[in-house]
């Protein structure tokens, strides 16, 4: 079946997540 | 880290929901597809909140969209491909 997801969706950029080290 | 909850959403102005719910579900991501994490993440926040809320709490149904969105992603970039190659 179609995927509803949008290959095209805005990129999230995350504030609070810190790359783990 | 305490879960996300409807009733937190709800106090939150709707833009900063999504903004909210991506914080969460990002890390998850994070962990299985590192360079993808923003670009599925970002595709994810397009579905109602209240999926997303399930999700954050069901690992095998998040892992489930996640693995959508990177096929998603995957056919999206094999078109382009092709239609690069036919101009």
């Amino acid at each position: 079946r179609k995927s509803t997801l949008n290959p095209n969706a805005k990129e999230f950029n995350p504030r609070s997540f810190s790359q783990p080290k | 880290q305490e879960p996300l909850t409807v009733s937190m959403l709800a106090a939150a102005p709707l833009h900063k929901q999504k903004q909210m719910i991506g914080e969460r579900l990002y890390p998850l991501i994070y962990n299985v597809h590192t360079q993808l994490a923003g670009k599925i993440t970002g595709m994810l926040l397009e579905i109602d909140n209240s999926e997303l809320l399930y999700m954050l709490e069901s690992p095998e149904s998040l892992n489930a969209k996640v693995e959508e969105a990177l096929a998603v992603l995957i056919q999206a970039h094999q078109t382009m491909e092709e239609e690069q190659m036919k101009v």
